[in-house]
């Protein structure tokens, strides 16, 4: 699942 | 970072540099869609507000402020420096649909209920649909230049090439979003049928135009 804490991509 | 991101990176900033330049050196921004462009504009600046709160790498934090700076150059010069080449007439679509569902939409499906992630999810579900006001001008006067349709075939493929980073991320980094995959298969259905003009006609050097 993703990190909702970051969002790496653009 | 993988090829498929960096590549899907670099054809969003070519598209973005295209559209500038054809505007800039044309003196002109008929054929373009303002309310995409503002559409644009609201989705980068709602994204990338974590710029102030989380560091990721330099190259995130720049591409970050090369989006925001030229999606708000882009409306400067359609509403205001070049506003008189503005083709207004045809640039109709109600953005409201837009922006409504996409904030209705974030507040429902989301990750997180913090205003942050919740910008952010509203951003990815704006940009998907951010192009229709551009492809209903293309289709409202059935045609574009060549420019302006090398514009939306790097725009496009920005979020297909996503769509194979994603691929590769789930399969190698065992890490997947859905809320952006989703999203981002939307968005690039949405131009299929562009694409399938594009490579029929435009690359064999005809001027893309709907039958009528």
């Amino acid at each position: 699942e993703a990190d909702s804490e970051e969002h790496d991509e653009l | 970072m993988n090829i498929f991101r960096l590549i899907g990176d670099l054809s969003h900033l070519l598209a973005i540099i295209i559209l500038l330049r054809k505007i800039w050196k044309s003196r002109s921004c008929a054929g373009i869609s303002g309310k995409s462009q503002l559409l644009f504009a609201i989705v980068y600046t709602s994204r990338y507000l974590d710029l102030l709160t989380v560091y990721v790498s330099m190259y995130n934090t720049l591409m970050k402020l090369v989006f925001i700076a030229a999606s708000y150059a882009t409306c400067y010069l359609i509403y205001l420096k070049f506003k008189a080449t503005y083709d207004h007439n045809h640039d109709t679509f109600r953005i409201e649909f837009l922006l409504v569902p996409a904030v209705i939409l974030a507040l429902l499906i989301n990750h997180d209920f913090m205003a942050l992630e919740i910008l952010w999810t509203f951003s990815i579900y704006l940009e998907s649909v951010a192009i229709l006001p551009q492809l209903f001008m293309v289709s409202k006067t059935g045609e574009a230049e060549s420019i302006t349709s090398h514009y939306l075939f790097a725009l496009g493929s920005y979020r297909g090439l996503y769509i194979l980073n994603w691929i590769y991320r789930y399969a190698m980094e065992d890490h997947y979003d859905l809320i952006a995959i989703v999203a981002g298969v939307v968005q690039t259905v949405l131009y299929c049928d562009f694409f399938y003009l594009y490579i029929t006609k435009v690359l064999r050097g005809k001027k893309l135009q709907l039958p009528a």
